[in-house]
């Protein structure tokens, strides 16, 4: 069984989870060709 | 505490015309036209009168810029990009003011008082950070931290005589703030922490641009936090998917490691492997898999490979760890020493085990690091008496010896989990081809031939084939170990009961030796 | 036999328990296909410098990466409402194809291809490359639901348009692609 520390860490990650970091956090504001993330078919290029 | 009255509007004021200045077209090239004015507002209103008054001023606007976020990040109609670019609005600009302080405070030479002023900004940002974790809990957000860290870290390893000539000292400082914000101290702030530590930016500069790798060292300390921290949750049969994530980053990231640092890999793998969970296979075996890119590897599937006469095989590999200080406390280390040159107290066999039972770790029977410094360390002077007298290490030369006694020793009176533990040990020194892989591959196959019970054969076995059966990559001296194990007729390995005992087994222990041999 | 978890048979139980309960944690038995993280593992170039997140499945796209450039490159707010908005329909098909093939899972791809879609260039879901009609060749064969006959396709690699005879299934053509609703808000 984990102990109280290691349980309130997992607690804390858990709610990290909910809103994870973006790859755009990292990255200088881009006013003019912003990332635009969306499903695109599996069929085109992803790289 | 106790900060003047007046101070918290007048800081207000000052971050919004900063933030103003920053983006009107006015500001000039990387704002430094909008900072010269700006230093003449922050001398009017006082604020770099003293020490104590910067403290309060950046604590104060830190404060603000994540209020502003929190307010930002709770207005549910906005989509997560409006609410980034209202954040990173007054964030960056934040950010370049800390930036051109910190590049402007003192004169030009004076690189102290801009590496203190780094010090203390980041230490600032470190410690709303903290208390807002521990205040918020579960609605931590860790936006404004991360945004705040690694922009400022771009920025100031952008590609200026100034910044180049204070370098080293930038990537300590954020090293050591990483390390204060590790993942044990911090869990709320865990993922964005990963994401910057391995940030492209980040490990070129550390791994890559720093001359004589001296921030291999920093790297190496915030790695051991990471997987301190996955510890006990990877230790448990069922992930969480949080932990799952955070685990699958880990190997993304070493296996960047893998393809452009084996060199850093190999070594620290003693420390990381001190650290890593043993059930974390798949992990440890990454580690355990890098090799000198300058190496070539003979393929280990080579019918009658001479192991002995590799050219690399008596080079002694480099072990970045002081694993000799961690053998304690030193009674025992003395007593170990003697009993290597003496054979004498003849009681230290006998209490060998009690003395590796103090574990300091909840939930574990073993002191785990004492038995891998332990291992490692007895290893090691084997091989330079081996050496010594002008041998390499074979089954012939490496028993009998005070050394093996000791391996004998515990391999016979440890129980079961020990003996487990103990085996790991000599299994995470099966790398690429150099004097310690040698020495602990003939030392576990002298341990399997000379066992006085079939369970130490079996509990061989079991630390090899979990290694083998996991998905790649395989470490080299893994694969020789047990090729040698399973084809050498002298093993009689096949004639074992443990090999037979159910057919999920046979069956593995077929299709490995299939893809072996 | 060792009878606790310490030997072959605890090594099965496990195995056994992880064939039956996907939860198990992955890391021990049998692990992950790395293979399978997005990583160009065999790549003779280094991963870290366009490494994009421990969570990512991709490597970065070019344009994700922050060069340091001089700063009067750097579209400012200010110089951004001066510039004209982006209109796919202005653009040569280069510049689309460009768009597309650099925009991989971004909305910018799906409105490169609407926008070569509306010029008669249809997208192969099996080739997995565009196609349109050579001018002047007419189909030699034609039924409602295929047709044979020479026509251009586009080379990603050679960044050219190649004719070639082909025997096109109608139903292998994508649609008019959709475009999402929410396009990009400029802050």
């Amino acid at each position: 069984p984990l102990v109280k520390d290691h349980v309130y860490q997992l607690t804390m990650l858990d709610a990290a989870y909910q809103h994870l970091p973006h790859p755009s956090d990292s990255e200088r504001l881009r006013h003019y060709l912003p990332r635009n993330p969306c499903p695109t078919p599996s069929y085109y290029y992803q790289l | 505490f106790d900060d003047p009255p007046g101070l918290h509007e007048k800081t207000e004021y000052l971050l919004r015309e900063w933030v103003t200045m920053y983006h009107s077209p006015a500001a000039g090239r990387d704002s430094t036209k909008a900072f010269t004015a700006f230093v003449q507002q922050m001398h009017q209103q006082g604020i770099l009168k003293t020490d104590d008054l910067i403290t309060r001023f950046f604590r104060l606007c830190t404060e603000m810029c994540v209020d502003l976020c929190y307010r930002a990040l709770s207005e549910q109609t906005h989509s997560p990009t409006l609410i980034r670019a209202k954040c990173f609005h007054t964030l960056d600009a934040f950010v370049r003011l800390i930036a051109l302080l910190v590049k402007h405070s003192g004169d030009s030479a004076n690189t102290v008082t801009k590496i203190n002023l780094l010090h203390k900004v980041l230490g600032i940002v470190a410690g709303v950070l903290i208390q807002d974790h521990e205040v918020r809990c579960t609605e931590f957000q860790q936006l404004p931290y991360h945004r705040l860290f690694i922009m400022l870290f771009i920025e100031l390893n952008a590609p200026e005589p100034i910044l180049e000539s204070i370098n080293l000292q930038v990537l300590l400082a954020f090293c050591q703030v990483f390390h204060i914000l590790r993942p044990a101290k911090a869990p709320g702030f865990a993922y964005a922490w990963l994401e910057l530590v391995s940030h492209r930016v980040f490990i070129g500069r550390l791994l890559a641009l720093t001359p004589q790798q001296r921030g291999w060292g920093m790297y190496a300390q915030l790695l051991m936090d990471l997987f301190r921290f996955l510890s006990p949750f990877l230790r448990n049969a069922e992930l969480s998917k949080p932990t799952q994530l955070i685990y699958k980053g880990t190997l993304r990231v070493l296996l960047v490691l893998l393809h452009d640092f084996p060199e850093f890999l190999c070594d620290y793998h003693y420390a990381f492997c001190d650290v890593v969970p043993s059930n974390c296979i798949q992990m440890r075996n990454l580690i355990l898999s890098a090799f000198p890119r300058t190496m070539r590897l003979p393929d280990p599937f080579t019918p009658n490979l001479k192991v002995d006469s590799l050219p690399d095989i008596a080079q002694q590999p480099r072990i970045l760890t002081n694993f000799v200080s961690m053998i304690q406390p030193s009674s025992f280390k003395k007593d170990l020493d003697s009993y290597l040159k003496t054979r004498a107290p003849i009681n230290f066999l006998s209490e060998l085990r009690s003395n590796l039972q103090q574990s300091v770790e909840p939930g574990c029977h073993y002191n785990i690091p004492l038995i891998n410094a332990l291992v490692l360390y007895v290893g090691t002077q084997a091989i330079h008496f081996i050496h010594g007298k002008g041998q390499s290490s074979s089954m012939g030369t490496i028993a009998p010896s005070s050394h093996m006694d000791i391996f004998q020793n515990l391999a016979v009176n440890l129980d079961t989990e020990g003996r487990y533990l103990f085996l790991t040990a000599i299994a995470n020194q099966l790398r690429y081809p150099n004097s310690h892989t040698h020495y602990f591959s003939c030392t576990i196959l002298y341990l399997f031939a000379q066992a006085n019970n079939e369970q130490i054969q079996e509990q061989i076995t079991r630390v090899l084939l979990e290694r083998l059966i996991v998905n790649r990559p395989h470490p080299w001296g893994l694969l020789i170990t047990f090729i040698e194990m399973i084809k050498n007729p002298n093993f009689k390995f096949w004639n074992h009961e443990f090999v037979h005992c159910a057919p999920e087994v046979d069956k593995m222990l077929e299709s490995v030796a299939r893809s072996c041999l | 036999m060792v009878t606790d978890q310490f030997g072959i048979v605890g090594l099965l139980s496990f195995i056994r328990a992880t064939e039956t309960n996907q939860h198990l944690v992955p890391a021990l038995i049998p692990g992950i296909d790395l293979t399978t993280l997005g990583l160009n593992l065999n790549s003779p170039e280094i991963l870290y410098s366009t490494f994009q997140s421990p969570w990512a499945e991709a490597p970065c796209r070019p344009q994700d990466i922050d060069f340091h450039v001089p700063s009067e490159y750097i579209t400012n707010i200010f110089i951004r409402e001066k510039l004209a908005p982006i209109k796919l329909n202005r653009y040569g098909e280069d510049l689309l194809f460009f768009l597309f093939y650099m925009s991989g899972g971004d909305v910018l791809q799906l409105a490169a291809a609407a926008e070569l879609h509306t010029r008669d260039w249809r997208y192969h879901k099996e080739e997995r490359t565009w196609m349109t009609r050579a001018p002047g060749m007419e189909a030699v064969v034609k039924t409602n639901t295929y047709e044979r006959g020479t026509y251009y396709f586009f080379d990603a690699q050679k960044w050219r348009k190649v004719a070639r005879e082909f025997h096109l299934e109608y139903d292998k053509l994508e649609e008019r692609p959709s475009l999402p609703p929410t396009l990009h808000h400029n802050p």
